[in-house]
């Protein structure tokens, strides 16, 4: 995935 | 997922249930900052909007929601529930002073420009620096009672542990987000003061911790 896309932290 | 990023969530969340306890046991939100949660409860929301438009997994909306709804069921307790005891004379922080600046930054740096990015760099800028109008109000006081410094330790911890999460992921994974790891940084790095205090003056005897 792109650099920083992908959000699965909270 | 990693020993990092798990207990750092874990250490979260066990800061968003100290401070609910606290007040809901005691009746009282005397020497909590309502503006820190208020910034809060718009970090979470600004933040997991993504909770409508994608599925992570079990844990992360699981975890989104319990986060959301504290940070709500927080506010709630001490602007209405237990509304005569809330300080507000003592929360003075301005927090237009960093509503504002995060907002425009969130603008110009972030990873694209789109409104939900905008809105999650915006969140990750403001959670950084919520904490200050809590710790404003503390070093206005003088004192903070003990539980509230566990609160803030369990805070504090989280982002440090996200830090080891982060580098643990950028050699294993080859992640990098450079937005939070800035962030992260700073925020991290606002809590050391109050590190230092609590495990210095974190003696037996210690009812209350006082900050310079």
């Amino acid at each position: 995935c792109p650099i920083g896309a992908k959000k699965d932290e909270l | 997922m990693n020993v990092f990023r798990l207990t750092g969530d874990l250490s979260h969340l066990a800061a968003i249930i100290i401070l609910l306890l606290k007040i809901w046991k005691s009746r009282s939100c005397a020497g909590i900052s309502g503006k820190s949660q208020i910034l809060f409860a718009v970090v979470f929301t600004t933040r997991y909007l993504d909770l409508l438009t994608s599925f992570i997994s079990l844990y992360n909306t699981s975890m989104k929601l319990i986060y959301i709804g504290c940070a709500y069921a927080t506010v709630y307790l001490i602007y209405v529930k237990f509304r005569a005891t809330y300080d507000g004379n003592h929360d003075s922080f301005r927090v237009e002073f960093l509503v504002v600046p995060v907002g425009g930054l969130a603008v110009l740096i972030n990873h694209n420009f789109s409104l939900m990015e905008i809105l999650w760099t915006f969140s990750i800028y403001l959670e950084s620096v919520a904490i200050l109008p809590q710790l404003f109000m503390i070093s206005k006081t003088g004192e903070a009672e003990t539980i509230t410094t566990h609160y803030l330790f369990c805070l504090g911890l989280y982002r440090a542990l996200y830090l080891l999460n982060w580098i643990w992921r950028y050699y294993f994974e080859g992640f990098l987000d450079m937005i939070a790891i800035f962030a992260g940084l700073v925020q991290t790095v606002l809590y050391c003061d109050f590190f230092y205090l609590y495990v210095t003056k974190g003696g037996k005897d210690r009812k209350k911790v006082m900050l310079p």
